[in-house]
């Protein structure tokens, strides 16, 4: 039997909007630690991996390890049917081939059940290797979505290019060229505000907006995002959800043929 | 195809 309950269906529905852009079906795997994803996109260019910590839930209960194939867009039309203030139950029996949602409102006073049939993917296997960053780079998410929606009018990549005096992110293309320089702060009011950068040295890379642009739909599940990069490796974009877990994109930098 | 490769070598089968 697995059961995992959240009090608010909010943080799961953000978590959809976060990935359907990049997966149309994803594994679930469950475990007594918690909820996983990791999925290549459907172009093989970049890789989601989510983690929902079972302490992060209301309830948890996972007595075998169960896998749960699941349409991406299925899902999302499900829990749409759930208000923001719902609370949401996903209970799966071992070996069963649906899936179940239950939406409870807040004074328990309307209670629906949705049941989703399962997939049958074929896991890949992947693994993610323990890696050294010459650069990291914390920054407001909110900022970060609004870099990359501003440069993709200018053209298709992005190039980021971190120092130790602080982080610029470039784009140019038909109509011109557009930089944004963001200098590491010394201090603020707010700390989600703050651009903190860690660097042992400089790193400059090319990637896709498009991509970007598809990872900044994590922002609403965290006030702060962290871009992690090194020659020649993926770029990691994290989002940590409060409480819970954490949602990490890899992107691959653009090479020169 | 260049990206494709890094991204594969990256999270090669553990």
């Amino acid at each position: 039997m697995f059961e995992a309950r959240l009090l608010r269906s909010s943080i799961l529905k953000k978590v959809l909007e976060a990935i359907k852009d990049l997966l149309t079906q994803a594994t679930f795997d469950c475990d007594d630690n918690g909820i996983q994803l990791q999925a290549m996109d459907n172009s093989h260019v970049s890789l989601v991996s989510l983690t929902l910590r079972a302490d992060g839930f209301d309830k948890y209960r996972c007595d075998r390890n169960i896998s749960l194939g699941m349409n991406l867009s299925s899902m999302s039309k499900i829990l749409k049917c759930a208000g923001d203030k719902d609370t949401v139950t996903m209970k799966a029996q071992d070996n069963a081939d649906t899936v179940t949602f239950v939406f409870e409102s807040p004074n328990q006073e309307k209670v629906s059940d949705y049941e989703m049939k399962l997939m049958n993917l074929d896991l890949e296997h992947l693994g993610i290797p323990e890696t050294e960053y010459s650069c990291t780079i914390r920054l407001s998410s909110a900022e970060f979505a609004r870099i990359c929606r501003d440069l993709s009018q200018f053209g298709e990549s992005i190039v980021i290019s971190c120092t130790k005096e602080g982080v610029r992110f470039s784009a140019s293309g038909d109509i011109g060229s557009a930089n944004i320089a963001l200098a590491q702060t010394a201090s603020v009011d707010k700390e989600e505000e703050a651009v903190v950068i860690e660097m042992e040295e400089p790193v400059t890379l090319t990637f896709a907006c498009q991509y970007l642009n598809y990872f900044t739909k994590a922002t609403s599940l965290s006030p702060q995002v962290q871009l992690s990069m090194s020659a020649d490796v993926p770029l990691v974009v994290e989002y940590r959800i409060p409480d819970i877990g954490h949602i990490r994109y890899y992107l691959a930098p653009k090479i020169d043929d | 195809a260049k990206n494709q490769k890094v991204i594969t070598q990256f999270f090669k089968n553990p």
